[in-house]
């Protein structure tokens, strides 16, 4: 399914450049259930934006699904992006203006769904992950983990096949992350592909692989 | 130094109330190194947001080194902010469109330091948290994990007597992490007030003091 060949990523600033991957190799089958590690800065949400098409490498290449990612114009990597792909920002990227209800489904607009199917689709993930009781609440009006768990459910609302997790429960307690976590295992018992990049061992531990990166390398990738 | 009494925090909204914060009471001393614990949802963030003075309740009181704190005006909160207190809010706060030195110098410059000297606080402060090589990068050219130790340097160049921090380690590995813990520990040997929110028993067992939230309420206090 996805296929990194000796792919950087370099940013060029002001002052010199830094290089976020440098030379990653990866290959990741349909169905697996992967975990990411790494010190801060190692390239970990750099690798993500890559795999889930919101950026492209400045050097080697990358397909997902037999298609070359970077020959593909804006139009048709947005739309495998909607179709496909269930991202979690490790900053939200929520919408402030807007209540949970409609930030969920906000895919489901891209996708074309009638009101009445958006409205029962977003209310139904909100409730998966616990807002049922916060529907009518925008981002500033819910808590650092409220939040967090809103973009998990808008990333699951379209049911797509490649969920990408960048620290998915950074800010929850333990009781909630577990849920959480249990809710990514049942996605990769049904067939979808799950990336999660975490710091946490506990939640590591549920993925069939774990892969680790050091300073935009991979140093370990364990079964 | 802070003391709650029957603290109450309501939200309204269209569809109802939101009691963040139920009754709470709650004395630290001077030099105290406490960590707020417990679920997602259960007011921590709110607390954390009275006790820094950038919230007011709407039941109870709060004094802060025996001042009714909603008796001030704007300047003197102002004045108490900037001077005594350093904040790590749950979601960073940063200038998205300033360098790591400028966001990290903001307090020096509320405080009227020249230009030289808030330079040369700011560089150290970014060194003391590891990103002494990320000094001229803007936030949405830094990890997630250097944007959270970004608003910790911040938090602490002007050397407040109370420190806040809000999930201080929720984007950081281990190895990071331990480092950042490690210095909220020399601040309270030297005396500072140390108040902690996080949901990792590792970050909690280097307080003195644990306090646990349920529903806006203490549940549990134990030193
Ligand atoms: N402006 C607001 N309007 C309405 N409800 C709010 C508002 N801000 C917070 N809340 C609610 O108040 C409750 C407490 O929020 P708070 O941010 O203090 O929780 P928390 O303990 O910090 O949670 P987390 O661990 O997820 O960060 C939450 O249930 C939240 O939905
Ligand atoms: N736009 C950019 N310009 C310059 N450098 C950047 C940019 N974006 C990221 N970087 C740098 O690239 C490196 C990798 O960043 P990345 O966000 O992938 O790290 P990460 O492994 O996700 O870290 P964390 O665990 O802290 O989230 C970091 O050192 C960061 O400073
Ligand atoms: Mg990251
Ligand atoms: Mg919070």
């Amino acid at each position: 399914l996805i296929s990194l060949r000796q792919v950087e990523r370099v940013y060029r600033m002001g002052g010199g450049e830094v290089q976020a991957l440098a030379g990653v190799d990866l290959e990741i089958a349909r169905g697996e259930y992967v975990a990411i590690m790494g010190p801060s800065g190692s390239g970990k949400s750099t690798l993500m934006n890559i795999v889930g098409c919101l950026d492209t490498p400045t050097g080697g290449t990358y397909e997902l699904a037999g298609t070359t990612v970077h020959e593909l114009d804006d139009d048709e990597l947005a739309g495998i992006r909607n179709r496909e792909i269930g991202f979690v920002f490790q900053s939200f990227n929520l919408l402030p203006r807007a209540d949970a209800v409609t930030n969920v489904a906000l895919p489901l607009l891209y996708a074309g769904l009638d009101r009445g199917v958006r409205q029962t689709r977003a209310e139904e993930a909100l409730r998966r992950v616990g807002l049922g009781d916060r529907l009518d609440h925008r981002p500033n009006e819910l808590s650092g983990g409220q939040c967090q768990r809103l973009a998990i459910a808008r990333a699951l609302v379209n049911e797509p096949s490649l969920v990408l997790a960048d620290e998915p429960t950074g800010n929850l307690d333990s009781v909630t992350s577990e849920e959480i976590i249990i809710l990514f295992d049942e996605l990769s018992r049904a067939g979808t592909t799950v990336i999660l990049v975490t710091h946490e061992d506990e939640v590591a531990d549920h993925a069939r692989r774990q892969i680790r990166l050091r300073d935009g390398n991979i140093v370990t990738d364990r079964s």
